[in-house]
Parts: structure tokens; sequence; C-alpha cells
């Protein structure tokens, strides 16, 4: 199973994830 | 073998008129399922275009034709079934353990530890885990779930990267803009009690027409849909006794109010799309949360399928990385939820896919929702509910970051 997060976001979003990165819920994914 | 060639005499039989009779038959048959192919493949062509999204199709390797070739859904439902049955106490304890072994499960965060309370391998799939397991960040943006990130970026040009170098459409994925026509999800949960508007008609014991008995108003956007008789049941048509007083409770269903055609995906001036993809492993804790402060104003269910060889939309394939790879489109041919609103920076769209493993999918506060049925719509459409009456002040269901919203069951 996965989930999409689709959002509009001010063009200085920058996501603070890596890709293949295990995450947890609550784990922030990017800043402003 | 120039001898065998030579030497060997060819001798002629007769057709049986009967081979002849089948095989006429089967050339037949491959023509009129040829054309009703083509028939359904105008209709999907047609009803993509009118709900302005492209059509998708399945493209990958032999092992995406392999997979495409079995029966994923009814494969998921009958693992859905398999894992509710319930496994004996005894076997519990270590069933439980060696798939926790396998699948990498910390038991250390479950809220309910003892693992013979569970009866099954579903319930234990859909365990809880201990409040304060998981802090929420102060963070504008959090995971919704435990698991891995597959790919994130920027939405380029209505396409959204499945692979470096592999797209597919934004439109395909949420569904084009809405035409407007959504029904009204709490007035048409069973559960809900919640209508949007009453009115009181006075009958007595004659045969009616609800149009013209309580007085629908297609130009405003208001249509009678049922009566409430005094003893609580809900008529659409036929006769029914009025109470003491002559009166019957009509509940009128809005079906638009927004004359508006929404577009979910225009970003603002100086804002932009952006995109997470994250993958659940068996192993991994399968309850979503909300992943930030919004208000869902609407859900669109995608699961119809048919003939493969036309469209497929609502299949269930495996969603791993493997696959990821492998099979374009992979997030826009399989069943899927999309939950569309907005956050203080714009739209907000969260979409659960499902799996040929987990091919459930449940929202709390959407009772109505049913995911991996056999009874599904034709491929390529969905269904739509507005969440409006959840809250008419914030105009849908508000949630808060960390707020559980639903979750992946097994099958």
């Amino acid at each position: 199973s996965t989930v999409v997060l689709v959002f509009e976001a001010p063009l200085g979003f920058r996501f603070g994830v890596q890709a293949g990165q295990k995450v947890r819920m609550g784990q922030a994914l990017g800043e402003m | 073998l120039k001898n065998a060639w030579n030497a060997t005499q060819v001798k002629w039989y007769p057709i049986p008129v009967g081979l002849g009779i089948a095989f006429i038959g089967f050339q037949h048959s491959r023509h009129i399922r040829k054309r009703e192919w083509q028939r359904l493949r105008e209709e999907a062509e047609a009803q993509a275009e009118a709900q302005g999204r492209p059509r998708v199709v399945v493209e990958g390797p032999w092992q995406v034709r392999v997979a495409a070739a079995l029966p994923l859904r009814s494969l998921s439902r009958l693992w859905g079934w398999f894992n509710n049955l319930n496994i004996p106490r005894p076997l519990r304890i270590p069933g439980f353990k060696l798939y926790s072994f396998l699948f990498g499960c910390n038991l250390e965060e479950m809220k309910n530890p003892d693992l013979r309370t569970y009866s099954n391998l579903s319930e234990f799939f859909y365990r809880e885990l201990k409040d304060g397991a998981r802090p929420i960040e102060n963070s504008p943006l959090v995971s919704p779930s435990d698991g891995k990130i597959l790919h994130f970026g920027v939405v380029e040009g209505r396409n959204i990267e499945q692979i470096k170098g592999k797209t597919y459409s934004l439109d395909a994925l949420i569904g084009g803009k809405s035409a407007g026509n959504t029904t009204d999800i709490l007035a048409s949960s069973q559960s809900a009690n919640i209508v949007n508007e009453e009115k009181f008609a006075n009958i007595n014991d004659i045969p009616y027409s609800l149009d013209t008995l309580l007085g629908s108003d297609p130009a405003a956007g208001v249509k009678a849909e049922s009566i409430v008789g005094p003893d609580g049941t809900v008529r659409t048509k036929g006769k029914l006794a009025a109470d003491t007083t002559g009166n019957a409770r009509a509940i009128l269903k809005r079906t638009d109010l927004e004359p508006e055609v929404r577009d979910h995906h225009r970003p603002a001036e100086g804002h932009g799309l952006f995109f997470c993809v994250i993958y659940l492993a068996p192993g991994d804790y399968h309850r979503f949360h909300s992943p930030t402060n919004w208000v869902v104003e609407a859900r669109r269910h995608f699961a119809g399928e048919f003939n493969k060889d036309v469209e497929l939309h609502g299949e269930l394939f495996s969603v791993s990385p493997y696959m990821v790879k492998l099979l374009e489109n992979l997030f826009v041919l399989n069943e899927r939820v999309v939950l569309n609103g907005r956050w203080q920076y714009g739209i907000f769209s969260m979409i659960p896919v499902g799996a040929t493993n987990v091919g459930s999918i449940k929202i709390n506060f959407d009772e109505a929702l049913k995911t991996n049925r056999r009874e599904d719509l034709p491929g390529g459409t969905y269904t739509e509910v507005s969440y409006r009456s959840a809250d008419p002040f914030v105009g849908g269901k508000q949630l808060v970051p960390g707020e559980e919203m639903g979750g992946f069951c097994l099958g």
C-alpha cells in the first residue's frame, strides 16, 4: 500500500527527507 | 531430412463439417469481441475526455503482462477472506512472532501487547500503537504513515515523476475537474443523522411524486431524495401514511450548491505543486493519519474495472518498489481513494492507493466508502462525494496533524 500526497505550497518549500529513507508517522517531511 | 521431405507422401483429407462450423463460429465470436472492445474503448475515451483526464493502459515488460493477466482483485479478496479466519489460540503467539520476525514488526510499540487477543492476521495487521509512540513534530507537513519515501518532488507540467524519466498524469491520478455533481456523504451514509434540510409535507395516504409534493428545485440545486415516515421508514416512491397531524418528514439532499467548476490542481501565483509518495511495507503500522492541518472537502473512489485490453482503473497491482520501477502509471491504475481539500497554502490531496495484499482502504469519517468490492463501476470512472455537511462552517471535514484518518486492511 502507498500514500501519495499532492499539495500546493510556496515555491520556497523544501523537502527534508531523502528517497529511500524510512519515515515514521508524525515525522517532518519538509519546511517552508 | 531431405529424404523424409521428398519421400513422405502427402495425403489430403476433407475437413469435417463440424470442425468448419466451429472455426467459423470462433472467428465470428472473435469479431464480436473485438467490436465490443472497440465500443468500450471509445466509451472510455469519451468519458476520460469529458472528465478532463488522459486514458491510461498497462505498459511494461513481460512481468507486467503476467501480472495484468492475473485476477488480482479476486486474489486480493480471497487473501482478505483467508486472513480473517480465526487462528487457534495456541498458534497465535508463535504465528504473529514469526510474522513479526519476517517483516520487521516492532511488538514493543503495540497498544495491546497481548498477542493472544488478536484472533487473526487481519486484526494483528491493523494493530494500534501505544499513545505517544509516534510524536508529531512541529512542522507544516508531517508523514501520514510509517513507511519508506519512494519519491518526492515538484509536479512539472501536470505530470508526476514515478521513477527517473517516467511520469504519470496528475489529472489521471486525482481525476479531472469536478463537474459539481457530487452527492452528500452524510446524507447518503446510513449511520448519518445529519440531513441537509428537512421539510414537512402534508399528505394523507396518497400516492405521491417527490418532486411535485416536496417542491424540488433543480435550478437551485435541490432535489428531494426521500421521505421519512412517522414510523421511521424511508420511502422514495409509492404510498406513505402520514402521522396523526397529517405530516411526513422529507429529507432534501443537495446535489450541488456551487455553480462554478472546481479545479483541484491549479496553484496560485508564487506557489507550486509538490508530491511525495510513501510506501508501507507489510510489517509497517498500517493506519494513516492527517499530515497537516487541513479540510477534506471531497473524496473520489477510483474502483471500476473492465476488460484489461480496454482500460484498467481500480486494479490491485503490487506497489512494491520493484513493481514501481516496472509498471508505468502504477498509481493511476490501482484502486485508490482521493481525498481532496485545502490547507493554509492552497489545495491539498491525500491519496491512499491499494495493492494486491492490502486492497481495502478505510476512511474513519466515511462509513459509506467500500473498497475492493466485486460490484464496482465501469472502468475509467469514479464516484465522488462531498464532505461539505460534515462541518458547513469550514466546508468539509477538518483534521489536525496526527489525527487518525483510516488505514489499509488485508485483502
